[in-house]
């Protein structure tokens, strides 16, 4: 049942029968050899029937890429990243600050860099609990990606962190924030972790959507160098210098809405020929 | 070789236009070889039939296709013959049991774009090149 072949079998001149068992998992063997996975993929957080028919019970990492699928779906195959990406920013109800992928497609239409990615992979935040519960790190907040299961031959062309703000007024009323992302560089038990910083965005407390930050390079260093990866932190500022819990600046965590789950998103290209290995 | 030169002859007073009707002039005296003539045969690879519906996440599967059938002459039955296969039938007519005919395969590709999980819940989109068959020839 495997394979359906639509045409009676009179009409091509085969007989068709069901694979035995053996025969399927050959058939399976080859067909994740065709998508280049040498395995079956056993995702922790894997798919259930419900979620399926039900997008809002799924995660904002899949929705992000769902919304990429669709988005191309219907249009001709041959459609490339830059248009996947085009759309996706489209759909992703994110603030007035340019994307990285929005303000390259905006400025330089015959770019080759989403043109040439052949690869988009969404990454879902690792760290359990927002550390935020902890004194010391009151006014940050912590993210960290598994980069070391790439296929091999894909290198990053983009990477951004997305992470959704609430809108929160209040004792915040007609003020701006100072959103500041830096890559967590060394972690020490007695001593302030060394940080360095990749990206800052001003926002209003008012405002509400997905913000996007650049991390191509700390992507690649990840990609490159696992073991240098100690991931993201968040802090958040007013105008006159004061620091912010994030929760409170409107930044949604592990314990909001499965939909605005902070994630980070990236695009590949492949850097060498795929040989199949012989079976 | 008369044969030949009478085909050769009558593609010449042909039209682009005209290609269906020539095709089917040659069906008229050899209709059980045209039945066996290269050309796609539609085949669905269900994700969802071989189970693996908890880690792909889209599509619920595709039209793989694939070419079957036989390289004969006259190869103008067959779509996209390539002008070499007319060599090859040459060569498999006077020695068929050394050489064999044109093989009947894909000429035109089309890709497919998968979402799937990984084994860390990590979303993968990716575009597969020639996974789909478009159209069939004899090579």
């Amino acid at each position: 049942g495997t394979l359906v072949d639509r045409r009676s079998s009179v009409d091509s001149g085969f007989l068709y029968r069901r694979l035995k068992s053996h025969e399927k998992r050959e058939m399976q063997k080859e067909i994740l050899s065709i998508l280049g996975l040498p395995h079956r993929p056993r995702p922790v957080h894997g798919l259930s029937p419900a979620q399926l028919n039900q997008p809002a019970k799924l995660n904002s990492a899949p929705l992000f890429m769902l919304d990429l699928y669709n988005a191309m779906s219907g249009q001709d195959q041959g459609m490339d990243l830059k248009d996947w990406s085009h759309r996706a920013t489209l759909h992703s109800h994110q603030l007035k600050v340019k994307s990285l992928l929005g303000s390259h497609l905006g400025s330089v239409q015959d770019s080759a860099f989403l043109s040439d990615a052949d690869m988009v992979m969404s990454f879902v935040n690792l760290v359990e609990h927002d550390k935020e519960l902890s004194p010391r790190l009151w006014h940050h907040r912590e993210f960290k990606f598994n980069l070391s299961q790439i296929p091999e031959g894909e290198a990053v062309t983009a990477a951004e962190f997305r992470i959704y703000k609430d809108c929160v007024l209040g004792s915040f009323e007609n003020q701006t924030f100072l959103i500041s992302i830096y890559q967590v560089l060394a972690e020490h038990r007695n001593r302030e972790t060394n940080i360095f910083l990749l990206d800052t965005q001003t926002v209003w407390a008012s405002d509400e959507g997905w913000l996007e930050f650049d991390i191509t390079a700390t992507s690649n260093l990840w990609v490159m160098n696992p073991r240098h990866n100690f991931g993201l932190q968040l802090k958040v500022e007013t105008k006159d210098g004061r620091n912010v819990n994030t929760k409170a600046a409107g930044f949604v965590g592990r314990d909001g809405p499965y939909d605005k789950q902070p994630f980070m998103v990236a695009f590949f290209k492949a850097s060498e020929v795929h040989l199949r290995t012989t079976r | 070789s008369a044969t030949s030169k009478r085909k050769n002859q009558n593609r010449n007073r042909y039209t682009q236009a005209q290609d269906v009707t020539r095709v089917s002039s040659i069906t008229d005296y050899n209709s059980s070889e045209l039945k066996t003539a290269c050309r796609k045969h539609e085949l669905y690879v269900s994700f969802q039939d071989l189970g693996w519906q908890d880690w792909i996440i889209a599509p619920k599967g595709y039209a793989a296709n694939y070419c079957g059938g036989e390289c004969s002459f006259p190869l103008n039955a067959h779509m996209n013959a390539t002008n070499h296969a007319i060599v090859q039938t040459l060569v498999h007519l006077m020695n068929p049991d050394y050489v064999p005919k044109p093989c009947c395969a894909p000429t035109k590709l089309n890709a497919i774009s998968v979402l799937y999980f990984d084994d860390n819940s990590n979303v993968i989109l990716k575009k597969y090149r020639n996974m789909v068959v478009r159209a069939c020839g004899c090579h």
